[in-house]
């Protein structure tokens, strides 16, 4: 699914560059569960905008699903993002003067496929999933953080992607809430869905089966997870 | 320092009242070191909300330093609010447009009292009392969530509060960086500083002296922490 080799980003800063990601080589297969981790600004986010086409690197090459994402055009790589990948941000990025639901409807609506299906009701269902059924209604300032970080969830898994990208998914919940989301995550990988997610909660990434840790921009540790 | 009786918050939409606070009875006294637990939604960030004089209750009282807040006229409520108190939202707030050292320094520039003191040199302190001092001039959307939220951390702390209210101040730091944090905030208790943390990590909480667990706007367990 995901084939990276030699990937850089460079922030160029006035006359200082900072090196987001130095050279990261990492291949996911279909169907993995990875977890990704490190110290805070080690280049977790940055690696997670970069496999979700949502940031160009530096140098190095991307491919996803068999295609190089360089050569890809705006339309197609808008295509790609919105029919196959689901995207948990780490500050939620939820539209404030929208509701739960609309907010978790919103990328059905740009959904041109027309894979069909009533997207109210497909919102809601995705609500419920993550125990949000009763303020569908409310705007995001009517919600509280892990409230408005599960809304960021459902919406991320409303459009039946077959590849998850969660950034700290878990960042503001409490432990029963974590492990209820992390149960979801792990039944739908089970049914085949790529789940790639960053944690700084070594507890929550023994949920999944392999975890990549981040140093200054470099992956300095690719292990298996035994006995999960 | 803080006395709250019967404190209850209330937020109604259309036919439903959402009852935030159902009957909150809490006392701190200086020098403690609180954590408040529960589950997503239960009430913490209102709690917090109350005690920060962000927000207004339905009903009860909240004694602050032995003045009745609900007697206090705005100019007196942000000059209370900027002089002793210190507010890590769970959200950061950080202005956008407004470099780390910037941001840090806005509480300074609000304050009437000329306490004195050059306030870019007072702000570039404390980042690096959390490590950013690396970081000073870059704007938000060019720093890690994590750093984001030291950001939030070193604004809170630059006035020299009396109080400290942090709401998940480690939500998005790794484990060695929020140890970092954590130390930082004992050493201050040490010297006086009264703090209040929600957290939803036990080992987090353990850094505390005293664990209040809110579940559906209740307090349902108040008990000091053992062997720290
Ligand atoms: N403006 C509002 N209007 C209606 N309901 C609200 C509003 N703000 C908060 N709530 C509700 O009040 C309850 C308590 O919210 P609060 O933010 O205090 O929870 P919390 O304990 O901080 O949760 P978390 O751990 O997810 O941050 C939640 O169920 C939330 O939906
Ligand atoms: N737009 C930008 N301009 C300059 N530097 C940036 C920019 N965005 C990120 N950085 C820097 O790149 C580094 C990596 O950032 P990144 O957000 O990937 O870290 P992270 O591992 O996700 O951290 P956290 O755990 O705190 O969220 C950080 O040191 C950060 O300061
Ligand atoms: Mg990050
Ligand atoms: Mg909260």
């Amino acid at each position: 699914v995901i084939r990276i080799e030699g990937l850089t980003r460079t922030y160029v800063m006035g006359t200082n560059q900072v090196h987001a990601l130095a050279g990261i080589d990492l291949t996911v297969s279909a169907g993995e569960m990875v977890a990704v981790m490190g110290a805070s600004g080690s280049g977790k986010s940055t690696l997670m905008n970069m496999i979700g086409c949502l940031d160009q690197p530096t140098s190095g090459s991307y491919e996803l699903d068999g295609e190089q994402v360089a050569d890809l055009g705006r339309n197609r790589l808008a295509d790609l993002r919105n029919r196959r990948l689901g995207f948990v941000f780490q500050g939620f990025n939820l539209l404030s003067r929208t509701s739960a639901q609309e907010n978790v409807e919103l990328p059905l609506l740009y959904d041109r496929s027309g894979r069909g299906g009533d997207s109210a009701s497909r919102a809601r269902r995705a609500l419920e999933r993550v125990g949000l059924g009763d303020r569908t209604g409310h705007l995001p300032n009517e919600l509280s953080g892990g409230q408005q970080q599960r809304v960021a969830i459902a919406r991320a898994l409303v459009t039946e992607p077959s590849l998850l990208l969660a950034d700290e998914p878990t960042g503001n919940l409490d432990t029963r809430t974590s492990i209820e989301v992390l149960a979801l995550f792990q039944e739908l990988n089970d049914q085949g869905l790529t789940v790639v997610m960053v944690t700084h909660e070594k507890e929550i990434a023994r949920y999944a089966k392999r975890i990549v840790e981040l140093r200054d921009g470099l992956i300095v540790r690719d292990v298996p997870v035994h006995d999960r």
